[in-house]
């Protein structure tokens, strides 16, 4: 995927970008359209005092606080996704049908710490 | 990528099995895209905003789905039957409906013909074309004493012709692995006078099954609403 801009990313937990493209895959030959989409992944750190905008639960906002003071023993909370988004596919299935899918969950819009 | 390249085997195999699909497709004979297909994924495409909650629709149609199949007729013409010239098309429509899936449900069924010149007309002015379509045994007969799926009469036929078959074909029930019908197209008389050769059949193109279908994961986010 192309290079993204050479920002200084930011160590908290946020949505990165990720392109995946089909013919990467070796999925060209029987996916229609589209060619790649932006799926995005979660990266990111989810330090104490977890700020409000890392979109955490009161358990992880206890769990940060445990692992500052027991860093060996209680690991940090997971950046991970907690809003996605569907994309449809067009593509060739085993019979050289043409099929239009809905998929679920194929984009990541939001992460949060958990 | 050195994700795939390396284990095409299982992981592949376990993301194309969360795509609804048992292998990976290796399409040997691929059809055109159906334009309507093209549309629907434009318009989701553009109308997509982050978050924004996808119903399980198909708004072309106006039913519930979240998958939309086009299948390629793999029948023949048939022998037109006594008497000789009665009938100017009789063709078997053959459609491999094995890639439906346990747990889908039928919303829509659309049978599209499509026809070489933009009009497929009687050999003589005033006539009126009759097309009727038969459900089939696989060996392409249809079965005896069954009244038509469809029946309709036409003074010229376009291009291309959408017929409707959710009715017919037990809306709610995918139908099993695969559907047989009997498409028969001859020049209505007017009683009197004997029915005429109409045009060849050549003009005929072709024919393709339209199904939408609601998957297991809709089917359960719809039972829960």
């Amino acid at each position: 995927s192309p290079p993204s801009p050479p920002l200084t990313p930011s160590p908290l937990c946020k949505p990165r970008r990720l392109y995946i493209s089909f013919s990467d895959v070796g999925w060209e030959n029987w996916i229609i359209a589209p060619q790649g989409y932006l799926a995005n992944y979660c990266g990111g750190d989810c330090p104490f005092p977890l700020a409000a905008e890392l979109n955490s639960t009161n358990h992880a906002v206890l769990q940060t606080m445990v692992h500052s003071l027991d860093p060996q023993g209680t690991p940090q909370p997971c950046c991970v996704p907690v809003r996605l988004s569907p994309i449809s596919i067009l593509y060739y299935d085993n019979s050289d049908n043409v099929v239009l899918r809905h998929y679920e969950d194929m984009v990541v819009d939001e992460c949060g710490c958990r | 990528s050195p994700v795939l390249a390396a284990a095409p085997g299982p992981q592949e195999r376990i993301l194309l099995r969360s795509l609804g699909l048992s292998a990976k497709p290796s399409p040997s004979s691929p059809g055109p895209v159906p334009p309507v297909l093209w549309r629907i994924f434009h318009k989701r495409r553009t109308l997509a905003r982050p978050g924004e909650p996808q119903s399980c629709r198909v708004e072309e149609f106006h039913v519930p789905g979240d998958i939309v199949r086009v299948f390629a007729d793999r029948g023949r013409f048939l022998p037109e039957g006594q008497p000789p010239g009665r009938l100017c098309l009789r063709k078997l429509l053959f459609f491999n409906l094995s890639a439906l899936e346990e747990g889908e449900r039928l919303t829509m069924a659309q049978l599209e013909l499509r026809f070489h010149h933009n009009s497929y007309q009687p050999a003589s002015p005033g006539q009126v074309l009759e097309l009727r379509l038969y459900r089939a045994s696989p060996g392409g007969l249809p079965r005896p004493g069954r009244s038509p799926l469809v029946e309709r009469s036409f003074v010229q036929l376009r291009k291309s012709l959408p017929l409707d078959l959710s009715a017919a074909l037990k809306d709610g029930a995918a139908p099993g692995s695969n559907l047989a019908l009997v498409l028969e197209i001859s020049a209505g008389g007017d009683g009197g006078t004997p029915r005429s050769p109409c045009g060849s059949s050549d003009a005929f193109a072709a024919t393709s099954l339209l199904l939408v279908t609601l998957g297991p994961r809709c089917r359960a986010a719809r039972g829960r609403r």
